[in-house]
């Protein structure tokens, strides 16, 4: 017999700043999520329906970026996407542009399991999702109003935010995240064509 | 993003991991948390989620490259797991935890803090967010 063990994340880059109450509001969702796959383990489940329990609890807190919570394209919708890795045998499945399935992560399962595909993505997902009798839900059921906040603020300083929770550090106005973004534009520090700056990690 | 990396008690392992993506994003951008290889994967060494600069994840092939580390240099899962946050993505920030097929957690993060928490059989439990 193995030793079972797990691990989860809600996202890397967190301002230095956070608030303490919103620091331990991530925590009680981490601790509750957590406990979901030990529990599951300690009953003998395998390690590929326990991901998928705890990926799902995690979409359907708003606490973290997917599911019901997740960022905001620049149209102001939700667009998912989710992937699924089973050790066993290195099967996979993986969707994107996922607009309506309350829990991508398992649209992803079934494409590993009931498609002869490992990716789907957009309008064919979409369709899958309705094939297998998966729960969808208006696109509103994801928008979050911190999120709308957080895009306009995004827009204002026209910057692509990988953690829409924080501004970026040291700007604290928009015009002066614009500012900076103008002037690394101008030094030429870029990255896959944006301004480092916008960088800040998710 | 969120993401989960488990070994079971027969030594199997799975990875899972679940975005929206960036704030502000443009339509039909896809990043590496649906990538194979890239933002999740799992084999018999380990079991792996990313999070963190999209872009930077997708050209290192992040979570493959901890297995491959793994399986090719023979280092253990935490070394695994620091040479990569810290060889492999270039100018690029970005987070992961890991399971190995023999029951151990690690992560690793080269930006502020990560939302993270682990478990495992003989009572460890740490849920964490910053170094």
């Amino acid at each position: 017999m193995a030793r079972w063990a797990i691990a989860i994340h809600g996202g890397a880059g967190v301002d230095p700043n956070l608030p303490e109450h919103r620091q331990e509001e991530a925590k009680r969702v981490l601790a509750r999520c957590l406990q979901v796959g030990v529990d599951l383990l300690r009953a003998g489940a395998t390690a590929l329906d326990v991901v998928e329990a705890v990926v799902r609890e995690l979409e359907t807190d708003p606490c973290f970026n997917s599911g019901r919570g997740s960022a905001l394209t620049r149209a102001g919708t939700v667009e998912m996407e989710a992937s699924i890795m089973d050790g066993r045998g290195r099967r996979c499945g993986a969707v994107s542009g996922v607009s309506t399935v309350k829990n991508p992560v398992s649209l992803a399962r079934r494409v590993m399991d009931k498609s002869p595909h490992s990716y789907l993505a957009f309008d064919g997902a979409e369709d899958f999702a309705r094939e297998q009798g998966l729960e969808v839900v208006d696109n509103s059921y994801f928008i979050t109003e911190e999120n709308i906040g957080m895009l306009k603020l995004a827009k204002e300083a026209n910057s692509i935010l990988f953690d829409y929770r924080i501004p970026l550090a040291g700007a604290d106005t928009c015009s002066a995240l614009a500012a900076a973004t103008e002037n690394l534009n101008s030094n030429g520090m870029v990255m896959n064509g944006l301004p480092i700056s916008i960088y800040a990690p998710e | 993003t969120v993401g989960c990396a488990v070994v079971d008690s027969d030594g199997f392992t799975a990875a899972a991991t679940s975005t929206g993506g960036l704030m502000n994003k443009m339509t039909g951008r896809i990043g590496d948390s649906p990538l194979i290889g890239a933002g999740t994967y799992a084999c018999g060494h380990c079991a792996v989620s990313c999070t963190g600069e999209g872009e930077a994840i997708i050209r290192s092939t992040l979570a493959r490259d901890v297995a491959a580390v793994m399986e090719y240099k023979g280092l253990p899962l935490q070394e695994a797991v620091d040479f990569c946050v810290k060889e492999r993505l270039d100018e690029g920030f970005a987070g992961l935890i890991a399971v190995s097929g023999t029951g151990e957690v690690a992560y690793g993060f080269n930006c502020t803090g990560m939302f993270r928490g682990c478990a495992t059989e003989d009572g460890f439990m740490e849920v964490g967010i910053w170094e």
